[in-house]
């Protein structure tokens, strides 16, 4: 490994970034998220901790270059509606500052005459024009999903809905990157962005198999052999991720490694495997020293501890029941239990820690989809579809399983009640959060939107549905719990956590990390 | 990645503008008399772990054209 000359390295552990703009290519999560793992590869074996921030105050600021500005364009993190690759043109409808578009214009034998609503470019034929297609998206009403060349003589390929390739697939014109022969109505081409769903089929993984010519399919994890011929998979693609790692690798002070296989050395290789070699994990020690060791930990319990999952929410509005990160813990506890009528004792892993026995009945499994102390009572949300054992069982015929929430009082447990009785509709398929508010008020989180939730009269305001990302911008928006610790908001997805602080009555994400690296400490 | 390699540059054309884009030789021109382009690869050649040839073979070209991260390998 090699450092740069002098002593350039930082001297707190500390450290911040700012993600100044975003690339075209990739949807802004999709980014956020190759971030937060390429500086949690440094972070888990160093001292230093990364943490979000949103100006120039940042100790790293990253921005994606860009090329062929036309006008006097000032970046001011506004995303840029792309005219094709590498040239941008700024548009009026709040995106970058600067030269407008002045309609009717003709770039690259096009002509453009307006401005939509959401900053996509109308031409004058009527239809979107500008970003490429990331999929899925959806627009008029419309979900489009895939890309098609029939019905167009000129080579382009559309954006098209599954449902109906005729009149619906005048939207948007694809990234084509290689045109793949079509077979089998399949769309062909573009690049795939996993996971997605066409025609009801996953895509999540890249396969060569029953290729000759190296290029990958996109296929299926179900079936590769009937179901991979579907585009192309970005085989002539980067990494954002390992790109990031190692830029962010030279930001902490590490030169080009001459070993071949390190993170370090200046050609790019992609890999599956983990991307620290010995000799990146010795430079950057080299420069600030090992992760320090948790603390001693209790002794294991004998039984087998539960896969880090993310755990259902906890959601404390009064003095913190249970603080993870403070006084010895005894490995994962679950909810206290309330007797024999109580909810389940099971911990809170939410997946089994066994896969249950076909034979026995799963409801002997509790998995709850958020647990939530809501006026000194936990509310125990299930949308699953059955009433486990432990819990008071109810006439079936009143209440299917499914949309239910138990609250225990401490002593009894009354319930289980539909969330209807909450005011929550049946559009309300699950609730996966709770964050509590001053007054006897509780947001109660469902998917991409939140109520709220008043204590007194145990109702939700229906007139309160709000999207997420409009009172919370930067998390994902399909976070599975959401709670509130030490008056910050957690907002979980998959392995990780985005950690959002109100300043001023402003929400800020100030912090993504692991959900058991940086919030369970396992 | 700093774009695709202009394919119309000559072997030598390519290297040139390599050894000089990353550090390895001070100035843009090489001298004609070879020794200078010798010394530059044997330093390329070395820093990237590759047959320390002094020539500029196949597997020297390959390595320049493959995408890699525009922080020069030498120099401040």
């Amino acid at each position: 490994f090699q450092t740069f000359e002098g002593d350039l390295k930082w001297h707190h552990h500390n450290i911040t970034y700012w993600i100044q703009n975003y690339s075209e290519d990739l949807p802004r999560d999709v980014v956020d998220d190759a971030f937060a793992r390429a500086f949690a590869l440094w972070s888990a074996v160093t001292p230093l901790t990364f943490t979000r921030v949103y100006g120039r105050e940042a100790d790293i600021v990253i921005q994606f270059g860009v090329r062929g500005i036309q006008g006097d364009a000032h970046f001011d993190d506004e995303e840029l509606w792309s005219l094709g690759k590498g040239v941008v043109v700024p548009t009026y409808f709040g995106n970058a500052k600067g030269a407008a578009c002045h309609f009717p214009f003709t770039f690259e034998g096009r002509s453009y005459s307006a401005c939509t609503t959401d900053g996509r470019l109308y031409t004058n034929d009527g239809n979107a024009d500008g970003k490429p297609c990331v999929f899925p998206f959806t627009f008029e009403g419309r979900s489009y999903s895939a890309c098609t060349s029939d019905g167009r003589s000129d080579g382009y390929r559309w954006c098209a809905t599954t449902a109906n390739y005729d009149q619906d697939k005048l939207y948007g014109f694809c990234p084509t990157r290689v045109d793949a022969t079509v077979t089998g109505g399949n769309a062909a081409g573009e690049l795939c962005v996993f996971p997605f769903t066409f025609l009801g089929k996953e895509y999540s993984a890249c396969t060569t198999e029953g290729r000759n010519d190296g290029h990958l399919w996109c296929a299926t994890t179900s079936n590769f052999d009937k179901d991979k011929k579907w585009g192309f998979c970005p085989d002539q693609g980067y990494s954002l991720f390992l790109v990031a790692a190692h830029e962010f690798g030279h930001a902490l002070g590490l030169d080009h490694s001459s070993v071949p296989e390190a993170l370090m050395y200046p050609m790019y290789r992609f890999t599956e495997e983990h991307p620290l070699h010995r000799d990146d994990v010795q430079g950057i020690q080299h420069l600030y020293g090992p992760r320090p060791e948790p603390e001693p930990r209790p002794p294991t319990t004998t039984a087998a501890e539960p896969q880090p999952t993310a755990p259902p929410t906890v959601c404390v509005t009064g003095p913190p029941t249970a603080r993870p990160s403070e006084g010895p813990t005894t490995g994962p506890t679950g909810p206290p239990a309330a007797g024999p009528t109580g909810p389940p004792t099971a911990g809170p892993s939410a997946a089994p820690t066994e896969s249950p026995d076909p034979a026995e009945d799963v409801c002997n499994v509790d998995i709850f989809d958020a647990i939530a102390e809501i006026g000194n009572r936990l509310h125990f949300f299930k949308a699953g579809g059955c009433v486990p054992h432990s819990l008071p069982q109810t006439d079936v015929s009143l209440s299917p399983a499914g949309r239910q929430v138990w609250v225990y009082t401490g002593a009894s447990v009354l319930g289980p009640r539909r969330l209807d009785k909450l005011g929550l509709g049946p559009e309300v398929a699950q609730v996966t959060g709770a964050l509590p508010r001053p007054g006897g008020k509780v947001l109660l989180f469902s998917g991409q939107s939140f109520w709220r939730f008043d204590v007194k009269t145990q109702k939700v305001d229906p007139q309160s549905v709000t999207p997420v990302d409009q009172m919370f911008p930067g998390v994902p928006m399909s976070t599975h719990d959401i709670f509130q610790y030490q008056e910050k908001a957690y907002f979980c997805q998959d392995h990780f956590f985005w950690r959002v602080n109100s300043w001023n009555e402003v929400n800020r994400v100030d912090y993504v990390g692991y959900v058991t690296f940086d919030l369970l400490k396992c | 990645f700093p774009g695709e390699r202009r394919t119309n540059l000559t072997n030598r054309q390519l290297a040139e503008e390599y050894l000089h884009r990353y550090g390895y030789t001070p100035g843009a021109e090489l001298s004609e008399d070879g020794q200078s382009l010798r010394r530059a690869l044997l330093r390329l050649q070395r820093r990237l772990s590759l047959p320390e040839t002094g020539e500029l073979d196949s597997t020297t070209l390959n390595a320049m054209r493959a995408p890699r991260c525009g922080v020069p390998d030498l120099g401040r």
